[in-house]
């Protein structure tokens, strides 16, 4: 697989913020992103897993950490728009994202970055993919150790790249 | 938003597979893909939100249909490599995508999609999200009328595109 990553990058200063407990119904999440688009907050990575019990999740999304007071605010002053158990979240993690065309049929890529991180302590606090991208968000503080730890299990720091 | 987004796409025939309660250690995610990997089976979308008590949280990935008994074999064969209290999932679940340079900073596009969804009484299984592209997984019956929504909400049926 390490012909088909072509690329790692970083984002860092990202807030992470989870809704607990939303309702499983249609309309719930247009409900949250609609009362954020309201504030014209800024959204970079969504994730919602599926309901437990059939009846509620957690939607989590990340905002750049300046917008996470502001984000939050918006979230509490819609409360009458959507029912959720409890609002968490923090500042100061980094989004990190391996690249590469075909990565959907090869859950190698996936676990080799995911190793890569491993072998390093690295936790892993969230997990989201497209067809040629996968990202994680880690604590920030290991954000240059995860890159580079990355771009040499890829072996794309090599000169002759 | 709307001229942000430029397609929507369905995969039909994907089935969910969910870990529930793997521990929130580094390595975990690592060893799950790791016998899927082995196993060569070809994994989709991966979701895993933010640990609730910091200790355990959830993992979902999508196969295709047909690889659904392998994933759920392979992962009961590698249950001394990584704790989990349960796997649950089902096949039939249709992936759909708005696609849309700009989307990383606009919670409206995101929003708009999952209210087109919710005017048409359909449910959001699963969420996840990268810089240009929003997926939804949904029960696949309603496959055919999610993209015609989306496709009419986003003006994206007419002649002159
Ligand atoms: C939780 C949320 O995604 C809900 N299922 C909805 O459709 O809006
Ligand atoms: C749950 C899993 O992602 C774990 N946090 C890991 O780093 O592997």
């Amino acid at each position: 697989e390490k012909q088909i990553v072509s690329g790692v990058t970083m984002v860092k200063g990202e807030a992470k913020i989870t809704l607990r407990g939303v309702k499983d119904h249609p309309g719930v999440a247009a409900s949250v992103f609609g009362a954020l688009a309201d504030e014209r907050i800024i959204v970079d990575m969504i994730v919602q897993n599926i309901a437990d019990d059939g009846k509620t999740t957690d939607i989590t999304f990340t905002v750049p950490d300046e917008e996470y007071e502001r984000a939050i605010k918006a979230l509490k002053a819609a409360s009458d728009r959507f029912e959720y158990d409890a609002i968490s979240g923090s500042k100061g993690s980094a989004k990190i994202s391996v690249i590469g065309v075909g990565m959907r049929s090869h859950a190698g890529v996936a676990s080799s970055m995911f190793k890569a991180l491993a072998d390093k302590g690295i936790n892993i606090q969230l997990i989201t993919t497209s067809e040629i991208k996968t990202s994680v968000l880690i604590d920030e503080e290991y954000g240059e150790l995860a890159v580079r730890s990355l771009h040499s299990f890829y072996g794309l720091d090599k000169e002759e790249n």
